[in-house]
């Protein structure tokens, strides 16, 4: 593990009695390959650990842990910090209905995290309808609309019009049925593919909504910080969602998105079944990219 | 006597990021840029030698021995069975495949093995349509094994060409949904010897170091064919395929472009070689 692997590298420390640059070098090198290894953005790595380094440097070495655990608790602790705060809460608006954008590159959970925000919220006495907004995958409004049946939440659906109208329609049933939050499902698109990036944006304009989810999968490598920028340029989402965290992934995509964007992590998705979502928890998280 | 010529830093981290970024990883990254400088050659240009060594390298190491991607098809029917992680694209491949193999005036059968996950087979259904492809499916909650049994059976009896079976997406980490695919390969070669003839895992280009466990995990349980490279249209580069091919021995034999039909091709090594550095 980690603190086994740096124990050796610093054995030096132990003789100074303080951490100092020196010895600290071999440690971080250790930790910089870690990262790296758990998928980690290279250029993140490189902030984190200069973090680190300076967070480090200077500390009394104690008699009760070992100078690898000491590092690797100031590491553990930078990264809980970075990572943010657990239970950020979803924002709604004044005004009913609230709407949730879900967006993310394909294949990431949105569809299948839709429907889990949606069970969450009825659980917390909300009253949400699910829009199926993705016209293009092949049976995508089919799998929406089995996910809700499942669960007994109604889908919204309106073919293949355009997503915009879609959404409208939704809004306006929404009022009808006295709904007080829509969850909208978008179909997964490139970062790179403007017409579809300016679809999101004209869905923005015209719904308002008060909370935008990036869903992203948890086993991105380092492109993860390319499509969340580019999301975030174009968008400025309020909150990640991480999904396929019940594999054996490192996720270091998380703190790669979190950094990057600035933006709270709000859910991890950690299985295909409805109820798998958890919020989310920045010590689990940073004890699992460490490895 | 040998002097190392002096490649400067700033190259150097240029050239490891490039690696880096495109998911070769940074062990990888390290040992190829090692091998690079030992090979370099005396004078000249060595920026344009160090980056020319480095996408030689990486090209034999994707590409080696292999007479182009893609496949041929060897048996009658050729089985082909389609695996990987959920949401990577395999259904979609399939569907690519199909249309593929049918424009080569083969007639293809699609099974829907996916009885788990909601409209799995409706979503196949529409790329039968699509493809000019017949599908062999069940109720959903149906053993998959069952439905991949059927359709080769049909294929065998009703002279189809290729099958492709689609399979649920699983997380290789899960013991009892590998069990379930260890099923399914099985209970094919039991109705025809030697089949599956392929198999196929679809990586999704965006999967960083996790893809190596993933491969590694299939090919453990169902013994992996190929590789299908999906999503290579977005800025991911999937370079954990290099690691695939080089501790696994695994190739990658097909690329997914994009989301429709025909935005399927045969991996050629040299172009992705050059997308890594473009
Ligand atoms: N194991 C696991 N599978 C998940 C999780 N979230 C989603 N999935 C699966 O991942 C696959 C893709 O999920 P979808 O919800 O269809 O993804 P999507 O983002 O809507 O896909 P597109 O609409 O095509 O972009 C499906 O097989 C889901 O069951 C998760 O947290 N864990
Ligand atoms: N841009 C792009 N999108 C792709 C490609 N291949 C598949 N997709 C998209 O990725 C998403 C998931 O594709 P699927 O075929 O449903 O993936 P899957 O592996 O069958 O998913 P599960 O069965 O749920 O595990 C869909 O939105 C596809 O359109 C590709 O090569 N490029
Ligand atoms: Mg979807
Ligand atoms: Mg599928």
């Amino acid at each position: 593990d980690l603190i086994q692997k740096l124990d050796g590298a610093i054995r030096a420390i132990r003789n100074t009695g303080k951490l100092n640059e020196k010895n600290i070098g071999e440690a971080l090198r250790g930790i910089q390959r870690a990262l790296l290894e758990a998928d980690v953005h290279f250029k993140v790595v490189k902030e984190f650990i200069s973090a680190v380094r300076e967070k480090a440097v200077g500390t009394e070495v104690t008699r009760s842990v070992s100078p690898g655990q000491q590092v690797v608790k100031v590491v553990h602790d930078e990264l809980v910090r970075l990572l943010g705060h657990a239970h950020v809460p979803i924002a709604f608006s004044g005004i009913p209905p609230s709407v949730i954008l879900i967006v993310g590159l394909q294949g990431s959970g949105k569809t299948t995290f839709a429907a889990k925000l949606g069970a969450l919220l009825r659980k917390s006495g909300r009253d949400p309808m699910l829009v199926a907004a993705d016209i293009y995958r092949p049976a995508a409004i089919k799998q929406l609309a089995t996910l809700g049946k499942g669960i007994n939440l109604p889908v919204f659906e309106k073919g293949t019009l355009k997503p915009v109208l879609i959404c409208k329609a939704a809004v306006e049933e929404a009022r009808k049925q006295g709904k007080d939050t829509l969850i909208v499902d978008t179909a997964g698109r490139l970062h790179i593919d403007d017409a579809m990036m300016a679809e999101l944006e004209a869905l923005k304009s015209a719904l308002h909504p008060s909370e935008i989810l990036y869903v992203a999968d948890g086993m991105t490598g380092q492109d993860a910080v390319k499509s969340a920028q580019a999301f975030l340029d174009r968008l400025d989402f309020n909150g990640i969602v991480l999904t396929k965290m019940d594999g054996d992934s490192r996720g270091g995509a998380a703190l790669s998105i979190r950094a990057v964007t600035g933006r709270p992590i709000k859910f991890i998705s950690n299985g295909e079944k409805t109820d798998a979502v958890e919020p989310f928890h920045p010590e689990r998280m940073a004890s699992r990219i460490l490895g | 006597l040998h002097s190392k010529p002096k490649l400067d830093e700033e190259l150097l981290e240029e050239l490891e990021e490039i690696l880096i970024q495109s998911d070769i990883g940074a062990a990888n990254a390290l040992s190829l840029i090692g091998e690079m400088r030992g090979r370099l050659p005396a004078d000249g240009d060595l920026e344009e030698a160090s980056r020319r060594i480095l996408m030689e390298r990486i090209r034999q190491l994707v590409g080696e021995g292999e007479t182009g991607g893609g496949m041929t098809v060897t048996a009658d029917p050729h089985v082909i069975l389609v695996v990987g992680v959920n949401g990577t694209g395999k259904t979609t491949s399939i569907g690519k495949l199909a249309y593929r193999f049918g424009r080569e005036n083969r007639k293809v059968l699609l099974a829907a093995a996916d009885t788990f996950r909601a409209a799995a087979v409706e979503q196949l259904g529409e790329w039968a349509v699509r493809a000019k492809a017949d599908l062999i499916r069940q109720s959903m909650g149906a053993d998959p094994a069952s439905v991949a049994h059927d359709a080769v059976e049909a294929a065998m009896t009703r002279g189809f060409n290729v099958v492709l079976v689609d399979t649920a997406g699983r997380l290789h980490s899960k013991v009892n949904l590998m069990e379930e695919l260890k099923k399914i390969h099985r209970v094919i070669g039991r109705r025809m010897p030697g089949a599956p003839h392929e198999v196929l895992l679809v990586l999704d280009a965006t999967t960083g170091q996790n893809g190596l466990n993933q491969a590694r995990v299939f090919q453990q349980a169902v013994g992996v064919t190929g590789i299908i490279l999906a999503k290579l249209d977005g800025t991911a580069r999937g370079g954990i395929v290099v690691s695939i091919r080089r501790e696994l021995g695994i190739p990658v034999k097909w690329v997914g472009l994009g989301e429709g039909l025909e935005d399927l091709v045969p991996f050629d090594p040299g172009s992705y070689v050059e997308s890594i550095f473009g």
